[in-house]
């Protein structure tokens, strides 16, 4: 039996949560980005983290692949890896940049942030 | 000034005198400058960081504030007229220079190296933004409508005209001349790389050439800020990573003195192996 805490989550063993967006803040000037990039110094990126196991819920917004090797998975999990938690939706953001001719640069740069995750 | 550098290499370590200027002390200016707005943690960094070479005109910087808010608002950046739907917007700096400083300006050549722009973006626009600021006592003689005349450098063809109105240009001001057609075709460019134009000003009555000092056009004592500058919009077809235009970035920081200016942690070994 597994036991769980009084907000009904499982207790003791270290369970993967199901695939989700996560935080993840980047710093353009710890990445050492900031000899050419003016601004944004840093911004909000979020990232895909968790497990696509079976059975995989309709807001994953899973592909038919994924629908498949996760069930394959749920039958032998040694033969078949989960299908992956990926980024499914993306958003673009500004950056201002110092291009190679020393000319300041505005651009609009797709797929800079996660908007949504799903499994792949 | 001079006999304040002939001293300073006797001075002892310990001194609270500064030492000649080496680059650091700009720096430290500009930190305090960049301390005291109150503005963004993204404004006081381009205002004191360490891109001394390379000063974003305000126009530049408001592009950037104008989209990215939007973006954070949900809203589409070629929602604003002005963006002309494009997503790459570049800015070239004026590098023509005037002959003598105090010999009259009658024509005024602006040159602007575009190389960097791909050839496969589609140009959607392109602006010449000159910084003008009529003379006090110009404006005391002169009440006549000025035109100003854009010409092809190589021809002289008549591009463009604009009438300067002198009664509204008592503060300076930035004049924006349409140059969209004149950039999409190539004849312009000069050595395959530079886009040349010539400005001249005249009375539209008399037809007479004016001295281009009196609308403030000179380029003497002009900041970078100041300079002229060549917007051009694009639409670039291609997905391009951030990664391409890092290592182009980094290629040409690592030839120059920017880099030394990064600070000691990324001159690093360490720093430099997880960078490759």
């Amino acid at each position: 039996a597994i036991l769980k805490n009084r907000h009904g989550k499982r207790h003791g063993k270290k369970s993967k949560s199901r695939c989700s967006k996560k935080p993840l803040h980047v710093n353009f000037r710890e990445l050492g980005w900031d000899d050419w990039i003016i601004a944004p110094l840093d911004y909000e990126a979020y990232h895909c983290e968790g497990v696509c196991d079976f059975p995989l819920r309709s807001h994953l917004e899973p592909t038919n692949h994924a629908i498949i090797q996760t069930l394959m998975n749920s039958m032998n999990p040694s033969n078949m890896p989960p299908s992956c938690c990926a980024p499914s939706k993306l958003s673009p953001i500004s950056i201002l940049y110092i291009d190679s001719g020393n000319n300041v640069v505005y651009k609009q740069y797709e797929d800079m942030v996660v908007e949504s995750c799903g499994c792949r | 000034f001079q006999s304040f550098t002939i001293f300073v290499p006797s001075a002892s370590k310990s001194s609270k005198v500064p030492k000649v200027f080496d680059g650091r002390e700009a720096k430290y200016f500009k930190d305090i400058y960049s301390s005291s707005s109150s503005s963004s943690s993204n404004e006081r960094y381009y205002k004191g960081g360490f891109k001394d070479s390379v000063e974003p005109h305000d126009y530049m910087l408001s592009i950037y504030k104008t989209f990215s808010t939007a973006e954070k608002l949900g809203l589409n950046a070629s929602f604003f007229r002005s963006s002309k739907a494009a997503n790459t917007i570049a800015s070239f700096v004026d590098i023509g220079q005037d002959d003598l400083p105090l010999s009259p300006l009658r024509r005024q050549q602006y040159l602007f190296d575009v190389s960097t722009l791909s050839d496969r973006a589609e140009v959607l626009g392109a602006e010449l933004r000159i910084y003008t600021k009529v003379s006090g006592n110009f404006r005391m003689l002169e009440m006549e409508p000025v035109d100003i005349q854009l010409l092809s450098c190589r021809s002289q063809q008549l591009l463009d005209s604009r009438t300067l109105d002198l009664q509204e240009s008592h503060r300076p001001r930035w004049e924006v001349l349409d140059v969209w057609e004149i950039f999409k075709d190539r004849d312009h460019l000069t050595q395959g790389s530079q886009f040349c134009l010539e400005v001249k000003a005249m009375l539209d009555n008399t037809e007479r050439e004016l001295d281009l000092h009196h609308l403030g056009f000179h380029r003497n004592g002009r900041s970078q800020q100041k300079k002229a500058i060549l917007v051009v919009f694009t639409r670039s077809k291609k997905r391009q990573t951030l990664f391409s235009e890092r290592r182009e970035g980094r290629t040409l920081i690592g030839h120059g003195e920017k880099g030394k200016e990064r600070g000691p942690r990324s001159n690093s070994k360490a720093s430099r192996r997880r960078r490759t």
